[in-house]
């Protein structure tokens, strides 16, 4: 444990935890994809399956369990107890694209072909990618709600804190994981046109608003 | 070390 990795999987912990208060506060999950939030649901259940099988710490497995309940209980309220607010039809990524593609490179590209490690590196893939509805959206409608940039913000800033972690970890203790920091620059590009706009729009006090 | 047997992040 360092000190970005432990930032990071705060700021992974405030960006969920800021996402399901909006939704509970506002009784409205309108601008947030489910599609999005039913894929890190997806994310979450395929790797920490190993909750099953291994202990690692307390920490590991508090937070393991707390990631994984938060990501249903957004899901529940998405798409049953607010499913009237639900921004169904601008919510139309196609998720098959991702999701098949992902599956298929998880069985091809892998540390070990056992069905808990494919799952893992299929949730890696996954995770990387999962935003994409989410970002989807706030193109389409060409606007987010200054709560829904802070999500997204921790969010972006969770993978890019854990890229610092691994430098680290490759430094001090010679540990690398090629699958997961791929998978991890991947995920940090996707949020840095959207890290522009934060800083640009959202810290001077404007609304993200995209150009028609 | 390269890879992981077990994967201790998150």
């Amino acid at each position: 444990m360092n000190i970005f990795r432990l930032a990071g999987d705060l700021s992974h912990l405030a960006a969920i935890i800021i996402l399901l208060l909006k939704i509970w506060k506002t009784r409205s999950c309108a601008g947030i994809s489910g599609k999005s939030q039913i894929l890190f649901a997806l994310v979450f259940t395929t790797r920490y399956l190993d909750l099953l099988t291994s202990f690692i710490s307390l920490y590991n497995t508090f937070m393991k369990v707390v990631y994984i309940g938060c990501a249903y209980a957004t899901v529940y309220l998405i798409y049953m107890k607010f499913k009237a607010t639900y921004d169904g039809n601008h919510d139309t990524f196609r998720v098959e694209f991702l999701v098949v593609p992902v599956g298929g490179l998880a069985f091809l590209v892998n540390h070990d072909f056992s069905p808990l490690e494919i799952l893992w590196t299929f949730s890696i893939y996954l995770e990387s990618v999962a935003i994409l509805p989410q970002l989807f959206l706030i193109s389409k409608t060409g606007e987010a709600e200054t709560i829904t940039t802070h999500y997204l913000f921790c969010l972006g800033v969770y993978r890019a804190l854990y890229l610092f972690n691994w430098i680290w970890r490759f430094y001090f203790e010679g540990f690398f994981d090629m699958i997961a920091i791929v998978a991890g620059v991947v995920q940090t590009i996707l949020y840095c046109d959207f890290f522009y706009l934060y800083v640009t729009k959202v810290l001077k006090g404007k609304k993200l608003s995209l150009p028609a | 070390a390269e890879g992981a047997a077990l994967h201790d992040e998150l």
